[in-house]
């Protein structure tokens, strides 16, 4: 479903160029439940944003879906990640002035589709995230791990192909991001393909694939046995 | 060092009140190293707010050092805060136009401290952190945990009588969080008094005294045995 051959980007801060992310090659089947671990700094963040369609590399190929997405205009970009991604942000990204249930019913709103759906779903998705009594509230009203479930709430509402959680669980305590597992590896069970950068040693270690990266490359690959 | 007594904080949120802060009793004494762990929207950040002096109760008495800080304006409370709190944000708070160094160095140049041992200083802590090469990054130039360090960094220049910290290991790895958590340990073995809000249970059963809260209220406050 996605594949990365030879993807690079580097940084120039100053005189200083700073090689982020070194040759990465990369092929993930639809379906997988895939973590990746490593340091801070180490371009996770950075290879997520790369899948995602929400930055570009210097060099190499990025085919989605048969899609050369490193080919096509920004115009077509935004619309295969419309339309086949759902993103949770490392930083959240979520609308000052939208509330809650506004914020992640954003994409449905987008895509056209009638506003009693879109209450439904993101109810839904709230009760199962545990925050239906925030629907209203605005970002600034909420706490850091209830700002962190509207962003996977609004990463979930369309339903799409391919779901990247940067750090879902950051901000939640062990029940609450419980919870957000398992609705992450529900998902996956009805065969979306699941990407998830975690700091968090028990989550990582639940992804039937887990990479490690160190200084922009991917120093492990590691496939969980059958038995 | 700090008294709060019959602290409450209601929020109102269209037509629904909100107590976020149920009559919180607490006394802290001077060189305490404190760690505050409970679910997600129990009202952590919300207390920790209050005691470092960033929000107001609606009712009860805030005693920082005998100042009984309650009564004052709101410019007084800020000349306490600038002369014994460090805090570090749960959501960062950085400066987007300043650089990395410029960020952390910020209330020492408030204070009017010389250039010379602004940059000294910060150069030391940032090396403590691991995030030396990152001086002269701007915060859309750093990761989550890079960004989590400066803000760190930034609470610790003035060698705070207070140190406050609002989930400080969230966004990073293990070992940067281990490096991160030594630093917030020496400070407090120099005498300041450390007060770590934390999802991570392993960070929080470091701390002498450990408080637990659910809805608003303190349900634990538990003390280790000399043994
Ligand atoms: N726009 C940019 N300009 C310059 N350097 C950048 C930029 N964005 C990221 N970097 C650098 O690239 C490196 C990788 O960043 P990235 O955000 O991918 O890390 P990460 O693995 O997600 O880290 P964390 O675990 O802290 O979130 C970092 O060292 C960062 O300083
Ligand atoms: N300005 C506000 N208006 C209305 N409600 C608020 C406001 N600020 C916070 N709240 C509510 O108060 C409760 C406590 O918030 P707080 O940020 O203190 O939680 P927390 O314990 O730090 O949570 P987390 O672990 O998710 O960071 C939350 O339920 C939140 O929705
Ligand atoms: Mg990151
Ligand atoms: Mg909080």
């Amino acid at each position: 479903l996605i594949n990365l051959n030879e993807i690079n980007k580097c940084y120039q801060v100053g005189d200083q160029p700073l090689q982020v992310l070194n040759n990465i090659k990369l092929n993930i089947d639809s379906g997988e439940y895939i973590s990746i671990m490593g340091p801070s700094g180490s371009g996770k963040s950075t290879l997520l944003n790369m899948i995602g369609l929400l930055d570009r590399p210097d060099s190499g190929q990025l085919i989605i879906d048969d899609i050369p997405t490193h080919a096509l205009e920004e115009e077509q970009r935004a619309k295969v990640r419309r339309n086949n991604i759902g993103f949770i942000f490392q930083n959240f990204q979520l609308i000052p002035r939208l509330t809650a249930e506004e914020n992640a019913a954003l994409p449905m709103m987008l895509a056209g589709i009638d506003i009693k759906i879109r209450k439904q779903r993101v109810a839904e998705l709230f009760s199962q995230l545990g925050i239906e009594q925030r629907l209203h509230h605005l970002p600034k009203q909420l706490s850091g791990g209830q700002l962190q479930r509207v962003a996977i709430a609004r990463a979930m509402v369309m339903s799409p192909k391919i779901l990247l959680a940067d750090e879902p669980t950051g901000n939640l305590d062990q029940r609450s991001g419980w919870d957000v597992i398992d609705v992450l590896e529900s998902l996956n069970t009805e065969g979306i393909t699941l990407l998830v950068v975690t700091h968090d040693l028990q989550l990582g270690q639940r992804a039937a694939r887990q990479l490690a990266m160190v200084d922009g490359k991917i120093s492990e690959d590691c496939t969980k046995g059958e038995g």
